[in-house]
């Protein structure tokens, strides 16, 4: 009497796009801007490469509704990164669930859908493929790739390709997305996203083309790029039995030590010892008899001491790639012309093994107009995040501040920047928008906005003692 | 130079825990009750059966750490639904995005991956397998099978299996999955979560042990089910081309004309006609020639207009299953003993071609504390909803009425009651706590609670004016 079925993950996201930020075809516009600038700035500043990206919307009248009321776009972005290698092109842009980024290493992607997301909404609004040409560096061939996402079997369906010998050095990768969109309401949004993005980005060059005609342009400021983002090992206090089981399954480790020392990161041969010692279990244990049913309470107790060992080092910070306090200073003077503005780096933590640095920036007076409230702006590994504010942690923190203690009183004119740079950015959903409250994050951006709020404070003091000074 | 692979949809879901509800162990102890619960009430209440749930959450000391760090629990859900046949029993349990509620139906599931999200947490913190027991209703045989998940094939891994001849007439489901948990922090969500459960269906039978040995009972109060929901076709208004392109594919119809009646609900011989000649095509086509790429923009065009033809009937909300204002008035009552109760069942409508209907319950006085802001209880489809409140739909619009015009002034003792009924419910995220802004559904939450305030405004007005009388 029930109809059992399986639906594949890609059937799953196009019957449930909201759960992607595809809800209508004004956040389905502003979604597929962002999915295709955050692949491209991942293949450019991740790599050490300046970004250019071009960013392109138009209009595609002859497949609108006669009296416009269903609106298709195609959107074009193009960048000079790494490019997509010819084997895995099919896939990366076809396939729910193909990624390079599930790895341990601060990208702004993490999911595997990104585009396969924008691509599903376009197919089912517009019913055209996507189209995508690349070339990696050093090859001496573009290809090129039309392509539909078979929803039943989460496969790419190919229905054009290509390749021709490339002229000169240009490597990098151009995609088109055709889908229906309300460019109206969803103009001001994709302004600012791409405005939050360059003011970030100053060693990136940046064109967006609107459908309209109108070109923004957002020159390179400077070809000093930050440290880019490293690989990492897992950190043991991050650890779970299946994530375990699976490390040994693929460890060559001879040795339980072995096998602590070389497949996590912050655990020296030292370090391990003394765990194993703590937990009186054998260092030269195969780790393979680990998944033995019969050794399955010893797996489990030696996860659970792994996680809450005192000894192990702190998660490495140094494959994070923060923004860096000059960086967010010159963004924030370029955007509001304030008369005072300060950053900061605060220290590396970890919740759960991932390691994260918060970083703070603010800027008062000048050309900011008083509000009644700070303006929040906020940005998770480098990228602009503009809906879903009240549900954000860093809302949450911002309107727990005392802000009378600083000596503001509102309305003011008052910005503050939160960027959370960490290996795993906690999502409240695959849509990105807002971040999930995890106490260790909690405390650091509450520790980063006072620590900053201090300064301002400070500031505003003397600028009161200055102005007493003068009426006397 | 970048690691390139796919990951199946239990690797995504088990990696991404936060997304499906199961962010820590107070979370997790939470959505696990829950995913068990709903899936027993689907079970029963939509196939009119008398719903008799037993839940037992039990402490396992034996898997738990030494200090009592780490609590282990085994959360165990026994219904008499109309179980689970025993050919799909191990994918049912096993495998992500297998379910039988892929259909257009007001169903508590609509994802296929509740129950598979709470054995992925479970196994990856206790590393124990999930334990189901089931017998359909007129079965001769119990079944019992034991699983694991493997996450690299997301299929079920089945470590043991049984059958055996059932005594008696007994017909249901019980299912137990052991994880780490934090009773001690999750009891109070957990308890509030059942009750709020039961004081929708007080035709069910629910009985609650926890770890401490207490038990909470919630003995069935009436005999009389509200209306089952049914399966609908699709409605015209919500169909999109990819939707539309598997129907052709699917359908017998030999002519598009015969295809618009026999697909979809809503649409009889003489509005499927008038639709086709406003659009200029012809009845008798062969649907299937839509499929060609040289029809596509006809295709498109056809699609476009469906969406948007007032001709079409609205979609049929007799499919649905409201509470009902008897059984929204009684629970309150029981719940809050106030002086004064009443509620709506506004009249269905649609959003993008799924029918809906609002209903508002609001209880005032009585034994209801003074509160600086009502008190809000959410539901949708009959499932409460606990987290999320400042995120979720119910609470934006409750926030924009001025109470001062229904002669409420707060600290007031007023409750608010919404319940949303749809085929299918927006929530933001698979875990299911707080509903997108929909603009219809926005309207209609507000009509409603206009329209039940008005009612105690008069109430309150009446007893002013009596008080008044008597001063005299
Ligand atoms: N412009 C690009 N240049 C190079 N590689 C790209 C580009 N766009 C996509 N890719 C590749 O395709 C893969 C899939 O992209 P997709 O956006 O679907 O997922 P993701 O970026 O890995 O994660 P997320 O879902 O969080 O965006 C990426 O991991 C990347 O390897
Ligand atoms: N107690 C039960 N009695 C009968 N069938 C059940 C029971 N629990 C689960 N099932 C069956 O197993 C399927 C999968 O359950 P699961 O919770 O994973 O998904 P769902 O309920 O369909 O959707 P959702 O992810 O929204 O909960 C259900 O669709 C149902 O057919
Ligand atoms: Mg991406
Ligand atoms: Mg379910």
């Amino acid at each position: 009497k029930e109809k059992f079925r399986e639906i594949s993950v890609a059937e799953f996201f196009a019957k449930n796009k909201e759960l992607a930020g595809f809800a209508n075809p004004t956040r389905a516009l502003y979604q597929t801007v962002r999915e295709l600038v955050e692949n491209s700035l991942d293949a450019t500043d991740t790599h050490l490469i300046l970004p250019e990206i071009v960013i392109r919307i138009v209009n595609r009248p002859e497949l609108s509704g006669s009296n416009g009321s269903e609106q298709r776009f195609t959107v074009i972005v193009e960048d000079n990164g790494i490019g997509v290698p010819p084997t895995v092109m099919a896939n990366a842009f076809g396939r729910v669930l193909f990624s390079s980024k599930y790895v341990i290493r601060q990208t702004r992607g993490m999911y595997g859908l990104g585009v396969k997301a924008a691509v599903l909404y376009g197919q089912a609004t517009a019913g055209q493929p996507l189209k995508v040409v690349s070339a990696t560096k050093g090859s001496s061939y573009s290809y090129m790739k039309e392509l539909f996402i078979d929803m039943k079997k989460n496969e790419p369906r190919i229905v054009s390709e290509g390749q021709w010998r490339r002229r000169g050095s240009w490597h990098g990768t151009r995609v088109a997305i055709t889908l229906m969109g309300d460019w109206r309401r969803a103009k001001n949004r994709i302004l600012e996203y791409i405005k939050r993005t360059a003011i970030i980005a100053p060693y990136a060059e940046i064109i967006f083309e609107t459908p309209d005609g109108e070109i923004y342009y957002f020159p390179r400021l400077t070809r000093k790029l930050p440290r880019p983002p490293r690989e990492a090992k897992p950190h043991p206090h991050g650890i779970d039995l299946e994530h375990f089981k699976i490390i040994i399954k693929e460890s060559k480790a001879k040795t339980l030590l072995e096998l602590l020392v070389q497949e996590f990161q912050s655990v020296g041969e030292k370090t391990a010892r003394a765990f194993l010692k703590k937990i009186g279990v054998n260092p030269n244990l195969n780790p393979k008899k680990l998944l033995r049913k019969e050794n399955e309470e010893l797996l489990r107790s030696i996860v659970d001491e792994m996680k809450k060992f005192e000894g192990f080092k702190p998660p490495r910070s140094d494959y994070l790639s923060p923004l860096g306090e000059d960086l967010i200073k010159l963004g924030l003077k370029r955007l509001f012309e304030p008369e005072w503005v300060e950053a900061v780096t605060r220290p590396p933590r970890a919740f759960e093994g991932n390691p994260f640095i918060v970083e703070i920036g603010m800027a008062y007076g000048g050309k900011i107009p008083p509000m009644n409230e700070p303006l929040l702006l906020r940005y998770a590994n480098k990228i602009p995040l503009l809906y879903e504010e009240k549900e954000d942690i860093s809302w949450k923190v911002l309107s727990s501040i005392n802000w009378k203690l600083y000596l503001i009183n509102f309305p003011a004119p008052l910005v503050v920047l939160v960027h959370i740079a960490s290996t795993k950015v906690p999502y409240k959903g695959v849509g990105k928008e807002s971040i999930s409250e995890i106490p260790e994050l909690e405390q650091e951006i509450k520790n980063g906005i006072q620590e900053v709020a201090r300064r301002l404070r400070a500031y505003i003091s003397r600028k009161m003692k200055e102005a007493e000074t003068l009426r006397r």
